[in-house]
């Protein structure tokens, strides 16, 4: 469902340029789980940016569901993106003049729905991340580290997108917490839904079906998990 | 050194009266090393900006060194700041229009020294954070999230403060740079630095000699920790 051919992504500064990925090829099979760990400044967000289509690389191809996305515009890789792709950032990237209810809402705005579908979609999206509806009418700097995380996954939970990128979703939860989140998303790949999970935590990748091990941005290595 | 009693930190909206922080009272003696443990929402954060003079208590006391700085005026309040407390920040407050050096440099401004003097220090304090010297010419969005981390701390430590308050410092770190910190924090502590850590992550707390439990808003538990 998403497939990376020999991607690049290199930045350059006045005469320097660094390679942030060198050369990655990866193939992600619709209704797969997996993560993606390696060092602090590896390159994991990097490549996460780059299969949920918020940035370019150099060189090399991305395709999703077949299609070439070099061949398409901004404005058509962002419909890609808001109807496929639901993101968790590592910052979360939450707008902080908006409610949380608003922040969760955002992907919504594109589809035709009523208010109180909309408000359905919403609850849910917030109670399935382990949050609680009481944080709705809040702004997120009212709300705690872990609590921004939850809504954050909530709101790339809501439109039940086909494939899942998150990039380390349970930094700033408690194990109780960063469970419930594991709980979801296995439920939600038992449904279906490809997931990939950019992690740290040993334990949330234990979790998953397939750990790609990432190092000065390569891939290295490529587990297969045997879980029950 | 820092001494809470009976501390209270509540949030209105409207009528509704949230309370972050309960009764909390809490001695730390000079040179301990102690880890702060709870649910997400539990209090940490506030309980650490409150103890770091970087929010008032609705009600209750803030002692360091033996002075009540409620009796300080908001300047005089930033200036104890300034000289006595390092403060690593959750989500790390770094200035995105300024480099890495810097934002490493701030706490350094209001003393007198000499480029040179400023220029080691800074060196220095970034590499004690497991960072890399490469990182000072840039700026905080051409890192990623673990050495922007990484960046946040060695700000922290630059002055070499006697009281060095870090919140989640390890959150966005592999295992192996969080080890790193780790051992920078138990070596400044065994020269005689105060260190307080809010932490998720149980193997962080382990190396600690004291952990504070912390629910609702209120202390529940101190462990005291038998480490080698
Ligand atoms: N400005 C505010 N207005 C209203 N409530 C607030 C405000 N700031 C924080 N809170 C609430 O205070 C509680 C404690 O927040 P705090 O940030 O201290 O939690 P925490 O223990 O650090 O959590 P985490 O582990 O998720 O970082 C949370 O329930 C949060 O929703
Ligand atoms: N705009 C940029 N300009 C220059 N270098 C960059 C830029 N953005 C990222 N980098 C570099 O690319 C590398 C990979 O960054 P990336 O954010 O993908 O790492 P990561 O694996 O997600 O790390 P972490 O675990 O710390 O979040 C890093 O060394 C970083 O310094
Ligand atoms: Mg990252
Ligand atoms: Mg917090």
């Amino acid at each position: 469902i998403i497939k990376l051919v020999n991607v690049h992504k290199i930045y350059r500064q006045g005469e320097i340029e660094f390679y942030a990925l060198k050369g990655v090829s990866l193939s992600i099979l619709e209704g797969e789980l997996i993560s993606i760990m390696g060092p602090s400044g590896s390159g994991k967000s990097t490549l996460l940016n780059v299969m949920g289509l918020l940035d370019r690389p150099t060189k090399g191809k991305v395709l999703i569901e077949g299609i070439d996305v070099s061949r398409l515009s901004d404005r058509e890789l962002a419909y890609i993106r808001n109807i496929k792709i639901g993101f968790v950032f590592q910052f979360f990237n939450l707008i902080n003049r908006l409610t949380i209810y608003e922040n969760i809402e955002l992907p919504l705005l594109v589809r035709n729905l009523s208010k109180k579908e909309k408000r359905m979609l919403v609850q849910s999206a917030i109670l399935r991340a382990g949050g609680d509806l009481s944080w709705l009418a809040k702004r997120p700097n009212q709300l705690s580290g872990g609590q921004q995380q939850r809504v954050a996954i909530a709101r790339a939970l809501v439109t039940s997108p086909k494939i899942i990128l998150a990039d380390e979703p349970t930094g700033n939860l408690d194990r109780y917490s960063g469970k419930l989140v594991m709980e979801e998303f296995l439920k939600l790949n038992s449904m279906g839904q490809t997931i990939v999970i950019v992690t740290h935590d040993p334990e949330i990748a234990n979790c998953t079906k397939k750990i790609v091990y990432i190092k000065n941005g390569e891939i290295v290595k490529v587990d297969t998990n045997d879980i029950n």
